[in-house]
């Protein structure tokens, strides 16, 4: 099985 | 004031097509130099950035920085109304609650005006780490769309694996698995640099929805590196570009 990271996690918010 | 005009309805339908399908809403941020948007889908699984140079307009102006809140289904179903050979100018006024669109018949002899309810949307920018990408490939992007396509009948995960010897597109479901392997060419249409191999798995529902840019370019760049998001950069002519990125699927 497999899943996703946010996005978040790799681009922090600015 | 805010006043862009475009010779051509075509391109601005191009772009909005290729947006629309991975955001609903989105804000479109006007500066002297240009318009750019950068917004996550819903799931915050993707990221689209887009930009466009000012010099891409036949007219631009752009007093002040200016946030447009836009509805892309509304702004397609405008642009519906108008022929790809219409030139579009779109306007809006400092803090006004509407876009106005002006499409001109190439012939100039009908005008039609219409105005799209602007929305307060309250979104997120995130910043984009510069990087160094292991492994960049360029390809013709119909290719890639149609490598896309047939993948994700097999499986809703698509690997891809991308070595000195080329790039590698695999899927493995119930039915069976698929791999396609594109080696670069001496015509040049396909290119691959690599520094270090790079194996990813992408859900390849979100490299479909990347492939509705597929008209606004022949090429598609396709760059990755371990463990941080794709990134999947179709060039808008010479003035800009629409980039996606997708987070890697990793193993629970």
């Amino acid at each position: 099985a497999s899943f996703q990271h946010d996005l978040i996690l790799y681009f922090p918010a600015t | 004031m805010f006043e862009a005009r475009l010779s051509s309805t075509a391109l601005l339908k191009k772009i909005v097509d290729a947006l629309k399908e991975i955001l609903h809403q989105s804000t479109l941020d006007c500066s002297d130099s240009g318009i750019q948007l950068q917004a996550m889908d819903n799931s915050h699984v993707s990221l689209v950035s887009m930009s466009l140079r000012s010099d891409c307009f036949e007219k631009y102006r752009c007093d002040r920085n200016l946030s447009l809140g836009l509805d892309l289904r509304s702004l397609t179903k405008v642009l519906k109304c108008a022929s790809g050979d219409d030139a579009v100018t779109i306007k809006s006024a400092d803090k006004a609650d509407k876009l106005q669109l002006s499409f001109e018949s190439a012939s100039m002899d009908r005008t039609a005006d219409y105005e799209l309810r602007l929305l307060n949307l309250d979104q997120e920018h995130l910043a984009i780490p510069e990087t160094d990408y292991a492994c960049v490939v360029h390809m013709p992007a119909t290719e890639f769309a149609r490598i896309c396509r047939d993948l994700s009948t097999f499986s809703e995960s698509v690997v891809i694996a991308c070595t000195k010897d080329g790039i590698k597109f695999s899927a493995n479901g119930e039915m069976g698995s698929v791999n396609i392997k594109l080696s670069e060419t001496s015509k040049g249409d396909v290119s691959v640099q690599v520094e270090e191999p790079v194996t990813l798995s992408f859900a390849g529902r979100y490299l479909n929805t990347f492939t509705r840019a597929t008209p606004l370019s022949e090429k598609v760049k396709i760059s990755m590196a371990p463990e941080v998001p794709l990134l999947v950069e179709y060039p808008i002519e010479d003035y800009g570009y629409i980039r996606y990125y997708l987070a890697p699927k990793v193993d629970e």
